[in-house]
């Protein structure tokens, strides 16, 4: 949040679009709009009404340079809009530079309206930038899926912070409709024509069961995988992040890094050198490098030589003093050589014959500093990774400073 | 020291602007002390590279310069929203 935490003291909100982009339809401009606020008003009890006259609490504009407040916009490119804290006067307001080419697409053309007026009106409502990377309140702008776009939960925690969850049934934005004053409307204003007033498509937030405790003795996981340094953990749609850079544990949803795999994993893992980390659903598996699934993706498992009896892998780590890595299958497992991109002769071989102490279903895998780490349940086991010894069972948790 | 060749002088009054916008950098114009200023600019460099989770250096790298001219919001990273 600002300081001091300035938030709007009532439900009940409004907004007014003073002006309109011609890269736009005025249609597509006020949907995009819309949308925007239905994203917040989804999670929290906040209604929005929209005016076509006189002083809104929001007030929404279009223009370039220096446009009467401290914040000059600066062309194409950097800055692309700004809004402005709950307040009286300008605050709340919301400017979009007029500079940009603003688009009702997620291409990479231009800048997405409601993908930038949502983030904007996270400040009109009294949020400020989080550093969590694919939050909506991210400071950077990030070109994503919209079609199925769910705010994130760090977004999600921010505005519950302020304002609360959502009554039993989420608000829907709704609008002084005729408008509520007859004062003369600006030529920018009057609509082409009056659009029908049309039923917004609900956005809901995940529907999924809510994301275990970090601390949950009987935690499990899908899938474990590193990623540029980072440790994510998956289970259905949520990620556990732990970075070494920031102390505590982040929460997110699949959907917020790769919105188009949002149902979560089998297996995962990273062959860091290519920065390149492969995730396994079913008998489908993607490559991603970053935020960016890698194009010709999802693949059959077969491509990586797995009979066809094989319809889904439980788990696999890649260990980078061999550059192999291993795939589990129920009690079996299969090596595969990275540089040559096959399976090794020689497998599957039984689990238990070559990992002391692993006599069992693998759930997820990760290597990190040097040792394996097999997950079976709330359980985690630790191996050496030369001698394939047993060190040491922990609780699947145990990255979680519980 | 050497007079830095202009790409760096670019990137550095670029850096300025960007920690000016949204790290509350204050150039002190008519500071005695240069190294003062270049200290307290390090500094922010240091608390914008920590926001982004990129390694923290205090020297304006590839990565952190690339992140400086990414299309972004023009509200600060900081706290001093006046």
């Amino acid at each position: 949040t600002f300081p001091q935490s300035p938030r709007w003291r009532r439900e009940d909100v409004t907004y007014r679009i003073l002006n309109y982009t011609p890269d736009m339809l005025q249609a597509d401009v006020e949907e995009a709009i819309a949308k925007a606020f239905q994203l917040w008003s989804s999670v929290t009890p906040l209604r929005f009404t929209r005016l076509y006259s006189g002083q809104a609490d929001i007030m929404i504009s279009f223009a370039n340079g220096f446009h009467g407040d401290f914040y000059s916009f600066d062309g194409p490119g950097g800055t692309l809009a700004h809004a402005y804290p709950p307040g009286n006067g300008i605050g709340g307001d919301a400017h979009f530079d007029e500079d940009e080419n603003w688009t009702k697409f997620a291409t990479s053309s231009g800048y997405n309206l409601f993908l930038v007026a949502a983030h904007e009106l996270g400040h009109s409502l009294g949020l400020g930038h989080s550093n969590v990377l694919g939050a909506l309140m991210y400071p950077i702008y990030m070109p994503q899926d919209i079609r199925s776009y769910r705010l994130p939960q760090d977004d999600i925690d921010g505005i519950q912070a302020l304002y609360g969850p959502p009554r039993e049934t989420p608000a829907l934005p709704t609008e002084a409709y005729p408008p509520q004053e007859t004062t003369e409307m600006t030529s920018a204003e009057t609509p082409t024509e009056m659009s029908p007033r049309e039923e917004p498509t609900e956005i809901t937030p995940s529907k999924t069961p809510t994301r275990p405790k970090d601390c949950d003795p009987h935690l499990t996981f899908d899938a474990i995988t590193t990623l540029r340094g980072e440790t994510l953990f998956f289970k259905g749609s949520y990620v556990w992040r732990k970075s070494p850079y920031f102390s505590d544990i982040e929460h997110d949803t699949i959907s917020s890094f790769w919105p188009s795999l949002a149902d979560g994993f089998d297996a995962a893992y990273e062959v860091d050198k290519r920065d390149r980390v492969l995730f396994f659903k079913d008998n489908k598996y993607w490559a991603v490098s970053g935020y960016s699934i890698e194009s010709g993706f999802p693949k059959p498992i077969q491509n990586l030589g797995f009979p066809t009896s094989v319809r889904k892998i439980d788990a696999a780590v890649y260990d980078q003093n061999t550059k192999k890595t291993y795939f589990f299958v129920g009690s079996i497992y299969w090596s595969f050589n990275e540089n040559t991109q096959s399976m090794e002769r020689g497998y599957p071989r039984k689990i238990a014959a070559d990992f002391q102490g692993i006599g069992h279903k693998v759930d997820a895998a990760l290597q990190k500093n040097g040792l394996f780490y097999f997950f079976h349940g709330s359980n985690q086991y630790e191996v050496d990774i030369k001698s394939k010894k047993l060190i040491r069972v922990l609780k699947s948790n145990s990255w979680f400073n519980c | 020291f050497p007079e830095v060749p202009d790409k760096e002088n670019e990137d550095m009054q670029f850096a300025k602007k960007y920690l000016e916008n949204f790290y509350d950098f204050k150039e002190e114009k008519n500071s005695l002390f240069k190294s003062k200023n270049l200290n307290h600019m390090t500094d922010k460099i240091r608390e914008m590279q920590s926001f982004f989770g990129l390694e923290v250096t205090g020297n304006l790298d590839r990565k952190t310069m690339d992140m400086m001219k990414q299309p972004r919001c023009g509200i600060p990273d900081v706290r001093s929203y006046s």
